[in-house]
């Protein structure tokens, strides 16, 4: 399964 | 009012090569520091970080803080109007909403400019921990691009294995297993042409290869890659632009279903 990159770096 | 001039335009058709395949349109943050760009791509699977610093520009200005969003198409439509040698100037008024490129000629005798639109674009910054990563590869930035594209041949998927004897990449697909390992190297003549490990523990992950052969892109960048790699998180793989800054691509691994 591909992750997203958005849940390892969070939005400021 | 912002000015940033390079010698070359190659450099910037080397960053816009290296960029406009992941991204459509991104925003150029310029600051007295220089110019930085992060951006996801349209899956949100990688993320993209520019930094150039403006010391590495021949002439740098920039009174105010400015967000230059821009259709990276558009750009590159423009840069190819450029020849290699001729230098680059962009050029933006405080709050405009056009940035100017202008090209010169090494003999001052052929001067063109083009004015492009500029875009608001959603910003999503991203905030990037500090990781103490377990293994960090250095190689020939050609022979990773070599590898990508070779296994990728064999498999959407790329695994990457670490260990202090040497980095494997494999992929397995319906033709069969495909196996490249390349160990540190020991002496080298040149530089460019080590791989060079540093490792914590050993790790092992995948990746889908259609991001890594599109980071491969900016390989005209640089002579050497550096892969950053620990268990669990994005892979960060950097290029340096000698003199001027770097370019980092960050990759989500893929996870067994």
């Amino acid at each position: 399964m591909q992750k997203s990159i958005t849940s390892f770096f969070k939005k400021q | 009012m912002f000015e940033a001039r390079l010698g070359q335009a190659t450099i910037l058709k080397k960053i816009l090569d290296a960029i406009k395949d992941l991204l459509n349109e991104a925003t150029f943050d310029c600051s007295d520091s220089g110019i930085q760009l992060q951006a996801m791509d349209n899956s949100h699977v990688s993320l993209v970080s520019l930094t150039l610093r403006s010391d590495g520009f021949d002439k740098f200005r920039c009174d105010r803080n400015l967000s230059m969003g821009m259709n990276l198409g558009s750009m590159a439509k423009i840069l190819k109007c450029a020849n290699n040698e001729d230098n680059v100037t962009m050029k933006a008024q405080d709050n405009a909403d056009t940035v100017t490129i202008m090209f010169e000629s090494a003999n001052q005798e052929k001067v063109s400019d083009y004015e492009m639109k500029l875009m608001n674009l959603d910003q999503e910054h991203l905030g990037i921990p500090e990781t103490d990563f377990s293994c960090v590869v250095r190689m020939p930035a050609m022979e990773f691009a070599r590898i990508c594209r070779d296994l990728a041949q064999f498999s959407e998927s790329v695994v990457i294995c670490c260990t202090k004897e040497g980095v494997k990449f494999s992929a397995s697909g319906d033709v069969g297993t495909a196996n490249i390992k390349l160990a540190q190297t020991g002496s080298v003549d040149k530089e460019e042409e080590a791989v060079i490990i540093e490792m914590q523990e050993p790790v092992t992950l995948t990746f889908a290869c259609r991001y890594l052969n599109a980071f491969t892109k900016a390989t005209p960048l640089s002579t050497q890659v550096q892969l950053s790699m620990c268990a669990d998180v994005p892979l960060v793989v950097e290029y340096a632009i000698k003199d001027l800054g770097h370019i980092r691509y960050y990759l989500a691994p893929k996870i067994e279903d």
